[in-house]
């Protein structure tokens, strides 16, 4: 495994979901053999990977409860191009029982050590919240990716999620770097995603990709199809700035 | 008080801060006595009220550890016209302690009986997730408002988020109904906005506002102002849209 990766941001729709989908379906096409794990009990990435997640028999539940079954869970082959660790809502169940049991930051870390070498990269769909589940996430993964629609309140909400990420940093997790900030459903012809944008490039300058995601709807009727943009409209802005990404994210990588 | 409703849609960023600031806003400009309770430890709805949350003596954090504390946190006139429950990042503490104390669902709703006879309506704005701050304020309220993207993501959770309701419904809040479902950021032009909308409609039909959120970037500038859309700028569509939904919303309390 060269790298684990979660996608989080603890504001809402933000395309966390729709970037984790999609990245992972472009760099599964470039030949990397990739695992989804999905993390939120909306399942979104579950569905949007064409699993039906209402149909499961084990999920990312029976993971975090015993890490020994994940190869039991794992969907292989799915649809979209790359491997699945599905979710459904019994996930939310699993907020509480984490909190009672022992080394509840790292049943997630503990599972995927069991998978790593099948693998070259694992993207974390993160909930949009900082809960355990995102702590979860935070403890397994060698790198954030933070996706951020250029908004006001998203803006706001970046230097608490920059606070965790450095106390997981001081904690449990000291080699966990911030993989890059994403700019999504980038809409150049209105000032306040240019205002945004701007001030993001003036903190964060190196972290923020150069590819930048625009708003296309045809990245929002895919999952409609459980499909990533990719394999449901490859001529789409929307599925040829995921691939631009994939090759930036590999660059970096062999930096 | 004629009425405690909570704003509330696990998928994230589908406008619920959104709805809360501004139909608090336009309810207040109605003459209406108006509390918005912010629940989320984001504090967008304390941002968008022109709340600093960083300078916040007190905030709901300190109404859930002692709900005697209420009025104390209140911020009464805020810049929006009405009276503002603050909440920051402290509040994420809150979701460990909760699940600890005694009549945990309850904290909420026995703080707000304290000040019940100073309002005419109290809205709370929830994070975009079913824990126990949720919880808290399905067991607080009369009614839920749902606010919802025409996307296939929001339209996929809204059973999760039903069955919540009908959970609580049976158990702590046996008088909870549903004030209605609030289609936001609304794009006629688009197909997939069409779609969804026709199936809330044969699905849910009179739970539908006839009121519509159209998507109108004056709604997402306003917020770096710290000010709801009818006093950013009243002439715009966002603004008019909330009025009129400010209006439907009486028409059906007078039933
Ligand atoms: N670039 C884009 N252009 C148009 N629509 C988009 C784009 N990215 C995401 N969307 C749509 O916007 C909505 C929010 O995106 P998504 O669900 O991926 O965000 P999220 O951060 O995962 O949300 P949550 O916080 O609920 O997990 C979805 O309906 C999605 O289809
Ligand atoms: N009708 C609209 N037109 C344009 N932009 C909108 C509209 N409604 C909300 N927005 C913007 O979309 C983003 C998401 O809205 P908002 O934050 O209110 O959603 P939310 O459901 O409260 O999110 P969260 O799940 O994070 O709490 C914000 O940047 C907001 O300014
Ligand atoms: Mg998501
Ligand atoms: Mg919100």
């Amino acid at each position: 495994m060269r790298k684990i990766v979660a996608i989080t941001n603890q504001k809402g729709g933000v395309g966390k979901t729709t970037t984790c989908v999609n990245l992972a379906a472009s760099l599964a096409a470039n030949g990397n053999r990739i695992l989804l794990i999905d993390l939120d009990p909306q399942g979104n990435a579950t569905t949007g990977s064409g699993i039906d997640k209402n149909q499961l028999r084990y999920s990312m539940l029976d993971v975090l409860s015993n890490p020994e079954n994940i190869r039991q869970v794992i969907q292989l082959k799915t649809p979209a191009g790359y491997d699945l660790l599905p979710a459904n809502s019994d996930l939310t169940a699993s907020e509480v029982s984490l909190l009672e049991s022992d080394n509840k930051e790292a049943r997630l870390k503990i599972a995927v050590q069991k998978v790593l070498q099948d693998y070259d990269f694992a993207l974390i769909d993160c909930p949009p919240s900082l809960n355990m589940l995102t702590v979860n996430a935070l403890a397994c993964a060698n790198s954030v990716l933070i996706p951020m629609q250029c908004e006001y309140y998203a803006l706001e909400g970046i230097s608490a999620l920059l606070n965790t990420i450095k106390v997981i940093k001081q904690s449990i997790n000291p080699k966990l770097i911030i993989e890059g900030i994403l700019r999504t459903m980038y809409d150049p012809r209105n000032s306040l995603t240019n205002d945004v944008s701007r001030q993001l490039i003036n903190h964060f300058s190196h972290l923020v990709y150069r590819t930048v995601i625009p708003r296309n709807i045809r990245l929002a009727e895919a999952p409609s199809h459980g499909l990533p943009v990719l394999l449901y409209d490859k001529h789409s802005r929307g599925s040829a700035a995921y691939r631009t990404l994939a090759n930036e994210f590999i660059r970096e990588q062999n930096g």
